[in-house]
């Protein structure tokens, strides 16, 4: 189980997982003013999961996905540093429910049939 | 504990009965249907101890109230699966009633004799997921059964106290419920994670 937050443990998390969000990995350590190419991928993985509103990112972690990283590290119970330390990167490619995070959000376009 | 906007339930006469069926054409062929029948009564039965909500197997599958299925990428419902780990599954508010699983994922029904590195427990993802069709959002509790992700080779499949306050809080309390009974049983999922 990942637990640790060590960098050791990112590389046995990623031996298990697939491309999917494995490369999210390369994002380490990177806080606001950082630009990495790539990083609008993981804002739609925030954007996913219902802590980005809008869907339209550029590769700078700027100050929304900032806010968004902090609700993030808040909501999973990690220390909130607004930054991608090992523990936050650990649980963003950690497998996990694809229901959204945000309960102001009804969970997949819920109707009554 | 956390609800899904508007904080929708399944609205029935008392003692709410609710039916479930696995779909029969959407399943996985490695795992007996044996087994995967006994993981979901086991994780249904998890809930209905908590709460005055019974749940029983639909003679059909059309009729069940919830519909459990395995599948694989674009699936029809705007969610698709994203292959091995990522999303393991997902499921619908109430009164939806669907409820899907990533097939491609390494589905385990016992670790000690399936040894992939990838394998994910169908119980715990099962336990999770009802958690969902009753009305429970995320939670932030990181021992809940509600926390949303799960490490591949990891159970979590009891309740814990802010899993039964949450669901409690939607349907009231099942009168044979008692909060001491949750002490012994929660030992098992750190056991079974360090292992």
């Amino acid at each position: 189980r990942i637990l640790s937050n060590s960098v050791t443990v990112l590389t046995a998390a990623s031996d298990v997982h697939n491309a999917t969000w494995h490369d999210f990995e390369r994002f380490l350590d990177a806080g606001r003013g950082s630009q990495v190419s790539g990083m609008s991928e993981l804002k739609n993985y925030f954007h996913r999961f219902g802590y980005l509103p809008n869907s339209n990112f550029t590769d700078i972690f700027d100050t929304d996905f900032e806010s968004a990283l902090t609700l993030y590290q808040s909501k999973l119970s990690l220390p909130v540093t607004g930054r991608l330390d090992s523990d936050t990167i650990s649980a963003i490619i950690s497998p996990r429910c694809g229901v959204s995070d945000s309960s102001q959000r009804t969970a997949l376009h819920a109707t009554r049939r | 504990f956390a609800f899904f906007n508007g904080k929708p339930r399944w609205v029935r006469q008392n003692p709410v009965t609710l039916s479930y069926a696995l779909s029969p054409n959407n399943m996985i062929s490695y795992l007996s249907s044996s087994d995967v029948q006994d993981i979901f009564r086991r994780a249904f039965s998890r809930w209905s101890a908590v709460i005055p909500v019974n749940f029983t197997e639909a003679e059909t599958y059309e009729s069940a109230d919830i519909k459990i299925g395995f599948y694989r990428g674009d699936h029809g419902d705007g969610e698709p699966f994203d292959g091995v780990l990522g999303v393991l599954a997902h499921a619908f508010s109430p009164e939806n009633g669907r409820f899907h699983l990533d097939a491609a994922e390494s589905w385990a029904v016992d670790f000690k004799k399936d040894k992939s590195k990838a394998a994910v427990d169908l119980e715990s993802v099962a336990t999770h997921e009802i958690g969902h069709v009753l009305g429970l959002a995320h939670s932030s509790v990181k021992e809940a059964v509600m926390y949303p992700s799960l490490s591949p080779r990891t159970k979590k499949v009891d309740l814990r106290i802010d899993d039964v306050e949450g669901v409690q809080a939607l349907y009231g309390s099942n009168p044979n419920f008692k909060f001491s009974s949750l002490q012994s049983e929660n030992s098992y999922n750190h056991a079974v994670a360090l292992d």
